[in-house]
């Protein structure tokens, strides 16, 4: 465990909490995106299936529990309790447009054939592009409220930290995984014009608004 | 390069 993936998880942690949150202060899920939701719980279930079999540490198997635990609540809130509030005519994005590459491309490029295998490479894969219905969603409304800005950043820097934990585990351990790697860096690169817009509006205390 | 290694992270 090094700075950059503690801090990586951490803000992956404060990613949910912020979202979950916010649903539950505002009793509103306006402005989220439920495909985006569905999305991770879909990833984490798969990713997270070596729960049943492999055990790391207590510390990694409580955050995979939360992190699992805490997208089904999401998406709970989101189609059953707040369901009045949720932006259906904005969140159009298509899933399976998503869902159906990264199927075929963890069945091609993995790195064994075996079920708990294929499952965790077709996680990471669809994990890097799982916000592209949010982004859409906000790009369609052509704007965020300050608190989904919030969120959006953290879980945006999650993985920006993981790269730079891949490029020290890099040196220090001699250890790197490309999958995961190439994967980390689309997921980083989808949220650039996002951190941009972020940084020059929403940290100066304007709301996050896209140009016309 | 040690896959396994990985599968420790999130």
């Amino acid at each position: 465990m090094n700075i950059f993936r503690l801090f990586g998880d951490l803000s992956h942690l404060l990613a949910i909490i912020i979202l979950l949150l916010k649903i539950w202060k505002t009793r509103s899920c306006a402005g989220i995106s439920g495909k985006s939701q569905i999305l991770f719980a879909i990833v984490y279930t798969s990713r997270y299936l070596d729960l049943m079999t492999t055990y790391i540490s207590a510390y990694n198997t409580f955050m995979k529990i939360v992190f699992v635990a805490t997208s089904y609540a999401t998406v709970f809130l989101m189609y059953m309790k707040f369901k009045a509030t949720y932006d259906r005519n904005h969140d159009t994005f298509r899933i399976e447009f998503l869902i159906v590459p990264a199927v075929i491309l963890a069945l091609v490029i993995n790195q064994e054939f075996t079920v708990l295998e294929v499952l965790w490479t077709f996680s990471i894969y669809l994990e890097s592009v799982a916000i592209l219905p949010q982004l859409f969603l906000v790009s369609k409304t052509g704007e965020a409220e300050s608190i989904t800005s919030h969120y959006l950043f953290a879980l945006g820097s999650y993985r920006a930290l993981y790269l730079l934990n891949w490029v020290y585990r890099y040196y220090a351990e001699d250890h790197y995984d490309l999958i995961a790697i190439v994967a980390g860096l689309v997921q980083t690169v989808l949220y650039c014009d996002f951190f941009y817009l972020y940084i020059t509006k929403v940290l100066k205390g304007k709301k996050l608004q896209l140009p016309a | 390069t040690n896959h396994s290694l990985t599968k420790d992270e999130l």
